[in-house]
């Protein structure tokens, strides 16, 4: 099984 | 006064169709220099960036910047409403509550208008760093709704690995497994056929079928399709808009547990 990753790991909020 | 007027109307159709099943609402940015929106899904897992330059549209006015909230649905239903031969021409007042849509048909004899409420929408905007990718691929946009389409009969995830022969989608599921290998072309008569890969590192990422597919509902706008990646960071999936902007999916991967 595979865990999907969210945005948040890569993309800093502005 | 905000004011955009789109000869080739079927563009903001196309565009509609191309985000609407990913995102219930979404704001739109207008600047001097065009419409811009940048917005995740619901499960924050994928995010759409939409870049239309004033430069494309025959008339591009924008006293002021403004964000303009709005329903996907309600946005859907009002643009289903114009023919694809039409002109669309937005119109919204500064700080405004609603934007209005004007329909001109090719020879100007039926103009239809609908207005629409705006929403107030908290969203979060992500600062995307500049990235140099492992591999480039760019490929007919037709082939790539094709593949995932097919290979995601099999399983809900897709690998997607690419070397500088070429790139491979692959899948695994409880009936067997699925690979589809597309080599780089050496010489095509069009340029929208080729497939080409620049390559710096080979790269094997997977990624969910669904948000694939969910893209891939953007390829009437453009016949190639931009396929970014490197190794532990999102997919970028890339359509042009004409001559005048693009719109870009990123999609976070799956990992091994």
């Amino acid at each position: 099984p595979k865990k999907q990753l969210t945005l948040s790991a890569f993309f800093d909020q502005r | 006064m905000f004011e955009a007027r789109l000869t080739q109307g079927s563009l903001l159709k196309k565009v509609m169709e191309a985000i609407r099943e990913l995102l219930n609402e979404a704001s739109f940015d207008c600047s001097e220099n065009g419409i811009q929106l940048q917005a995740m899904d619901n499960s924050h897992v994928s995010l759409v960036s939409l870049n239309m330059g004033s430069e494309g549209f025959d008339k591009f006015r924008c006293d002021r910047n403004l964000t303009m909230g709005m329903n996907l649905a309600s946005l859907s239903k009002i643009l289903k409403c114009a023919s694809n031969s039409d002109a669309i021409t937005l119109k919204a007042q500064d700080d405004p509550d609603t934007v209005t849509f004007t329909f001109e048909s090719e020879n100007n004899e039926r103009v239809s208008d609908y207005s629409m409420k705006l929403i107030n929408l908290d969203q979060e905007h992500l600062g995307i760093p500049d990235t140099e990718y492992s591999c480039v691929v760019k490929m007919p946009s037709a082939d790539f709704a094709r593949i995932c389409k097919d290979l995601s009969q099999f399983g809900d995830c897709i690998t997607i690995s690419c070397t500088k022969e070429g790139i491979k989608f692959s899948v695994a599921g409880d009936i067997g497994t699925g690979n589809v290998k597309l080599a780089q072309t050496a010489n095509v008569d069009k340029e929208s056929e080729a497939v080409t890969v620049e390559m710096q590192e080979p790269v094997s990422l997977t990624f969910a079928c669904r948000y694939l597919n969910h893209f891939t509902k953007a390829t009437p706008l453009s016949e190639q399709v931009q396929l970014s990646l490197s190794a532990d960071v999102p997919l970028v999936v890339e359509y042009k808009i004409g001559e005048f902007g693009h719109i870009r999916y990123y999609l976070a991967p799956k990992i091994d547990e």
